[in-house]
């Protein structure tokens, strides 16, 4: 069995080069706090906004 | 035979030319004739001479190695189905606790966790696979900005969606549209209750402007520390914990809808529904949670959200293990699945239990009316799919329904972050 999640969220900002951009990243944004293949368990976070 | 087939003489001719280029042309006819009906069962033009003729219908058969071609051709949910009565039988009691036991070893069940110390008291491995957990075995994470884990499992693919694709594993990618449904009409549901103001773009901004200051202004009367989007990550109150102001959201939010009726604001919650589409700066991201069969099988909510409508997809029952999904390409829009569309404080949210083999039925605590994988109370779902398979179509369709909205302000069936949605059952 699989649960899928669709959801929207902010993709956030992206830093200017004075605020240390580091290649793509993004400030106040979703990012993700999980790995491909990791094992989770009810109530870990996925990820933030 | 030995003696025949030593002295019998062998002799060869030359085959000739003639019989060699009908076969060959026999050969080229077979595969035009099969494109050209492969072709006209996706919706284009008909082989030629033929365009009076109602297309052929075949059943579509998935594409994939020999084991796919295989699993396609068995009866899946009637599999499925006997299996599902097959663990509802009644195990003697004292061979319980060693089946249990055996079963937890070999899929690491851990049995610690489990809510009922005595395994006795499960009579079928279909309880014991439907178990539920001790209390406090799954803290949520503190941060009401995270997205929760809805299910113990493996995360098999995580990322965002580009151009309303959604990769499987690996490349192998499927439509939004192809999971979900066709995107919804862009008023929900609750939008036609007779007297409700319809909503432009324009206006629905300008609602969310009102809606903001109705929030304000119920904090101001209320003395709540509370957000336009923290109503859908809970409401908190200074000095009082999370956990009891959670379960008083549904009181809140009734409040909210009177401080509103009392601005005159009208319903403006469908401002926020804008499914598939992403708002500026906003994008659509997705996660596959896989559940191995020793995993706790209930599912939790995320976050707190709002679901709207549930679509029930009755589509086949094949295995979702992590080999299949990378070898049958759109698994997901193949199976059966329930999807529940709604929102949360971001936007679009959806939630999608998608069936298996060995687990078929989908429940849904809060949708008694939902029936996934039944025979005795069929739903129109699967009357439809039935019907199609009776014709040899595939069945790309769904049953819908809506959620009364619990109040003006939500229009839809609340959730809270971590509560108990439902489940998967064997069979």
């Amino acid at each position: 069995s699989t649960v899928v999640l669709v959801f929207e969220a902010p993709k956030g900002k992206r830093r200017s080069f004075d605020e240390g951009w580091q290649g793509g990243e993004r400030k106040g944004g979703w990012r993700w706090a999980v790995e491909q293949g990791q094992k989770v368990k009810v109530g870990q976070a996925l990820g933030y906004v | 035979l030995a003696a025949a087939l030593k002295r019998t003489k062998i002799q060869w001719y030359p085959i000739p030319v003639g019989l060699g280029i009908g076969f060959l042309g026999l050969l080229q006819f077979y595969k035009v004739r099969e494109r050209e009906g492969q072709r006209s069962i996706e919706g284009g033009s008909f082989p030629a001479g033929d365009e009076d003729q109602p297309p052929k219908r075949r059943k579509i058969r998935p594409s994939g190695p020999w084991q796919v071609q295989i699993m396609s051709t068995l009866p899946l949910k009637a599999v499925s189905r006997l299996w599902g009565w097959f663990n509802g039988l009644e195990i003697p009691y004292y061979l319980r606790v060693p089946g249990f036991r055996l079963y937890s070893w070999i899929f690491g069940v851990n049995l610690s966790e489990v809510s009922e110390p005595d395994l006795h008291v499960y009579p079928n491995l279909a309880s014991f696979f439907y178990r539920t957990l001790k209390p406090g075995v799954r803290p949520l994470d503190p941060d009401h900005n995270a997205l929760l884990s809805p299910a113990d499992g493996r995360i098999l693919q995580y990322g965002m969606i580009q151009e309303g694709e959604v990769e499987q594993v690996k490349g192998m990618t499927y439509s939004l549209d192809g999971l979900l449904g066709q995107k919804p009409p862009g008023e929900s549901e609750h939008d036609s209750v007779p007297g409700a103001p319809k909503q432009s773009n324009s206006r629905s901004r300008h609602g969310e402007e009102e809606l903001i200051k109705a929030d304000e202004e119920f904090a101001r009367l209320n003395g709540i520390s509370y957000t336009l989007p923290n109503m859908f990550s809970g409401p908190q109150k200074a000095g009082q914990p999370t956990e009891s102001v959670d379960a008083s959201m549904e009181a809140t939010n009734s409040a909210v809808a009177e401080v509103r009726a009392d601005l005159a604001l009208g319903d403006t919650s469908s401002h926020w529904y804008a499914p598939y589409d992403a708002k500026p700066h906003h994008a659509l991201y997705f996660v596959v949670v896989y559940l191995a069969p020793g995993d706790y099988h209930r599912f939790h909510s995320p976050c707190s959200w709002v679901a709207e409508r549930r679509r029930h997809f009755a589509g086949e029952l094949y295995s979702v293990s992590p080999y299949l999904q990378r070898t049958l390409p759109g698994l997901f829009t193949l199976n059966e699945r329930v999807v529940l569309l709604g929102r949360w404080r971001w936007g679009f949210f959806s939630f999608t239990p998608v069936g298996a083999t060995n687990v078929g039925s989908i429940v849904i605590n809060f949708d008694r009316e939902l029936r996934t994988n039944s025979l005795l109370t069929d739903t129109a779902a699967d009357r439809a799919a039935a019907e199609a398979a009776k014709r040899g179509e595939p069945y790309s369709g769904f049953s819908e329904a809506t959620y009364a909205p619990a109040s003006r302000v939500l229009g839809g069936h609340a959730l809270t972050r971590g509560e108990e949605m439902g489940g998967f059952q064997l069979g």
